[in-house]
């Protein structure tokens, strides 16, 4: 057994070396990690895991990646090997990205980007992977879904001084105000993301496209009292029957607040506060 | 309120240019001041010396420019399209801005047929864009539109630069908001009262039935 | 003073905050 994962620990660096990373991870998913008739350290145990793991995500494998997460997640707990945890929360973020768990990946991404630390064990923390952590946050903030969830993250991330450095600062700055967002800042963001954040869905719309569609129409409910739904698909850049789809789905599942007339082919936003209650929301002139 | 505090110091700067600068770059200085994008504030320029002096000069028309910014609208421009100088599409955007908020001023549901035509807008797309992006998007208005019933509702309109008898006005206003809040609180006051004397006599009724009650059943 | 008087004047023009009937019910 020892000569066998020897053997194989040596494989997989060759094939690292030639940047065949599946192939080294499954040279190292071979290694026995819990036979019973060799025992191995939890710390070994823990640092194949997530090397594989890592390996698998060069190649966007979410699937076989979080299989070796998950082994992980058993073993990080008791770990006090700073790097290997680290490097499993980085792989952890990658994973709820690459299946488009958004606002998870977003918020574990936003705390590796809080490390305070610049060494951890022999590693350097530099300020461009922090700073790589932060956009990635702001990135999947901006793809989730838009509701109220969504809201308190870019709240959070507006707040957050080292943003407004960002590259991705303006499009951030849009999100958060929930202004509607124009075919040319959507190209440019579109240019920052990685393949699995543009895939196209059953509905044939990319994740991009629906992230996109669904965040303007938010921002049109802060606009309008109704809109048609021609003008909304014109607003929205697609057919509308689509936009009133999607905004019916959005009504249902509570992340926008409305009505659809299907007669007159309008949706209507609502604001269903009291009138006494709209009142009193006024005492601020008072104020003034 | 916003408004006021992210146009103070840009006011304060275009006053020292307006000090500054001599009388044939003045001119300039005006352009400057009604084409930036964040300035909707001309009476302090207009005040200055410097620029009441123009009047009577060859540059006195840059001053109607100044006066037309800090109180005109887009179609009191194009009835003196003649005697004005021509406007940069900065200044244009500006000035229609204005008349969003010159609009505002007297009513607060403004009905689409009314901007289109006002604005020279020719379709609602375009007219909501420039609503959205160049008025709500802006800060100086905030509102919703109503495709229905085809008009934008004001919820918010940044104030423009006074004129002289709207004055009066504003006082009549500020006077018949505390008289009706006083006379609020007097009818609050009034009402407290009636309902601390009604309880009072509820109680004092209660208090007569027990006792004749008890009286009745002595007596028995 | 300019600045005060064009706050004022946007504050005038919020009044009245809320014109409906339903208001007025609930209100009286």
């Amino acid at each position: 057994d020892e000569q066998v994962l020897i053997i194989r620990e040596k494989l997989a660096e060759l094939y690292e070396s030639e940047e065949e990373w599946s192939r080294a991870a499954q040279m190292l998913s071979g290694i026995d990690l819990d036979s019973g008739i060799r025992m191995l350290d939890e710390a070994y145990k823990l640092s194949k895991c997530v090397q594989i793991a890592r390996l698998y995500l060069e190649d966007d494998d979410a699937v076989n990646a979080e299989a070796f997460i998950n082994k992980a997640s058993f073993l990080v707990s008791n770990s006090q090997h700073e790097v290997l945890n680290l490097q499993y929360k980085v792989c952890y973020a990658r994973i709820l990205d690459l299946k488009r768990k958004f606002l998870e990946a977003a918020l574990r991404y936003y705390a590796i980007s809080q490390i305070e630390k610049r060494q951890i064990g022999d590693e350097l923390i530099d300020e461009e992977a922090l700073e790589q952590a932060l956009t990635a946050a702001v990135t999947c903030t901006i793809l989730a879904a838009a509701g109220p969830q969504r809201s308190r993250v870019l709240a959070t991330l507006y707040k957050d001084e080292r943003c407004s450095k960002l590259k991705i600062y303006p499009i951030l700055q849009k999100v958060y105000l929930e202004r509607i967002l124009r075919k040319p800042e959507i190209d440019a963001f579109a240019e920052e993301l990685r393949a699995h954040q543009k895939a196209l869905l059953p509905d044939n719309f990319t994740v991009l496209d629906r992230a996109m569609i669904e965040h303007n129409l938010l921002s049109a409910s802060k606009l309008y009292t109704n809109i048609s739904f021609e003008e909304l698909g014109a607003l929205l850049g697609i057919a509308p029957l689509k936009a009133e789809k999607i905004a019916s789905r959005m009504i249902y599942e509570d992340r926008m607040r409305g009505s659809i007339d299907q007669v007159e082919a309008f949706i209507h936003f609502e604001d269903d506060t009291e009138e006494l209650q709209q009142w009193d929301q006024q005492a601020s002139l008072l104020n003034l | 309120m916003d408004i006021e505090q992210k146009q103070a110091d840009l006011i304060d700067y275009f006053v020292k240019q307006a000090h500054n600068h001599k009388e044939e770059s003045l001119p300039n200085v005006i352009v400057e001041a009604t084409s930036n994008s964040s300035l909707f504030a001309f009476s302090e320029i207009l005040a200055v010396p410097n620029i009441t002096q123009l009047r009577g000069t060859k540059y006195s028309v840059f001053v109607d420019v100044l006066q037309l910014f800090a109180h005109g609208t887009w179609s009191d421009y194009k009835k003196n399209v003649e005697r004005l100088p021509p406007m940069v599409p900065d200044q244009i955007r500006k000035l229609k801005q204005l008349s969003v908020l010159t609009f505002a001023e007297t009513n607060k549901v403004l009905p689409y047929d009314k901007l289109m035509q006002e604005l020279d807008v020719s379709n609602v797309r375009e007219l909501e864009d420039f609503l959205i992006n160049e008025c709500m998007y802006s800060g100086i208005v905030r509102g919703k539109l109503d495709q229905l019933r085809r008009c934008f509702e004001v919820q918010f309109a940044a104030g423009r630069d006074l004129r002289p008898e709207q004055l009066e006005n504003m006082i009549r206003t500020l006077e018949s908001w505390s008289t009706s809040s006083d006379n609020l609180l007097v009818s609050i006051q009034d009402k407290i009262k009636w309902a601390d004397t009604k309880s009072e006599m509820n109680k004092k009724h209660q208090k007569d039935v027990e006792d004749r009650m008890e009286a009745a059943k002595k007596s028995s | 003073e300019n600045s005060l008087l064009r706050q004022v004047s946007s504050l005038l023009r919020r009044l009245p905050v809320i014109e409906s009937e339903k208001f007025q019910d609930d209100f009286l």
